[in-house]
């Protein structure tokens, strides 16, 4: 299993 | 100018212990609807997000919205140096360098001062979507701990699944796994001790321990912990955080990114 980062999910604004 | 006064300053205690260890530095965002904070850990897996009502303060003046850059575990330091049943105050002026800290002991004519050094941050911010959650579980905020210290002795990872009326957090390693099963419990009489679950669909997903184990940090802020879950989308464990008389004064949120089977 691999480990996203949380910018993967959650766009920068 | 920014003042914010709070005589439980306590619970700013608590707050900075349970983010410091994951945030190196962060800005505090002060504005007349009061102080928030959103930073990623420094391997952005997981960000914390912090907010403090403006009426949550005993007392609270914010001239014009400012950005207060720090380094968290200077702050932790510092507020080490006020007791638990200390009076806080914070004060920046609109340009200044610094921010002051006050602690003045109860019924005593003790008082102290502390400056801390401010940073010019260049923070990320993450847009997060208020979406609706498949599962959303409240519990016991010292089982949510407990659950998480003993599965890291396990293994690395938590399967945690939803179906019907349970949760199940799993773990599996070398030396053999551990499953803990919680049931949604009757209306207790003690609602913080009560386990509700609230399931649109079942779902499965894996997160890292290192992470949930710095998140019930905040256990002391709160005597129940919400955690929402979809399908492939960060994990939110919510505290909300109550003052002596039980008001709301905010909350701190920890999102955390699954890890996914590629």
């Amino acid at each position: 299993m691999s480990q996203k980062t949380i910018a993967h999910f959650f766009n920068a604004r | 100018m920014f003042e914010a006064k709070l005589i439980q300053g306590a619970i700013l205690k608590k707050i900075l212990d349970a983010i410091k260890d994951l945030v190196n530095e962060a800005s505090w965002d002060c504005s007349s609807q009061g102080m928030s904070l959103q930073a990623m850990d420094t391997s952005h897996v997981s960000l914390v997000a912090v907010q403090m009502k403006a009426d949550g303060f005993d007392k609270y003046r914010c001239d014009r919205s400012v950005t207060l850059g720090m380094n968290l575990s200077s702050l932790s330091k510092i507020l080490k140096c006020a007791g638990n049943d200390d009076t806080i105050t914070l004060k920046a002026p609109d340009d200044g360098d610094k921010i002051t800290l006050v602690f003045e002991a109860k019924n005593e004519s003790e008082t102290s001062e502390y400056e801390v050094k401010l940073m010019n941050l260049d923070s990320e911010y993450l847009g997060i979507p208020d979406t609706p959650y498949s599962v959303n579980v409240k519990m016991p905020s010292h089982k949510f701990q407990r659950i998480c210290r003993d599965l890291q002795q396990i293994g690395d990872a938590v399967t945690i699944s939803c179906a019907k009326d349970s949760i199940r957090f799993a773990a599996k390693g070398d030396l053999g796994s551990g499953t803990v099963n919680l049931c949604q419990t009757a209306s207790a009489d003690k609602p913080e001790d009560s386990v509700s679950i609230s399931m649109q669909e079942p779902i499965i997903q894996s997160f890292a321990l290192k992470y949930l184990n710095h998140f019930a940090k905040a256990t002391p802020l709160s005597p129940q912990v919400s955690l929402s879950l979809s399908p492939d989308v960060p994990l939110v464990v919510e505290y909300s955080i109550t003052d002596d008389d039980g008001s709301d004064f905010g909350y701190i949120r920890y999102y955390l990114a699954p890890k996914i089977d590629e």
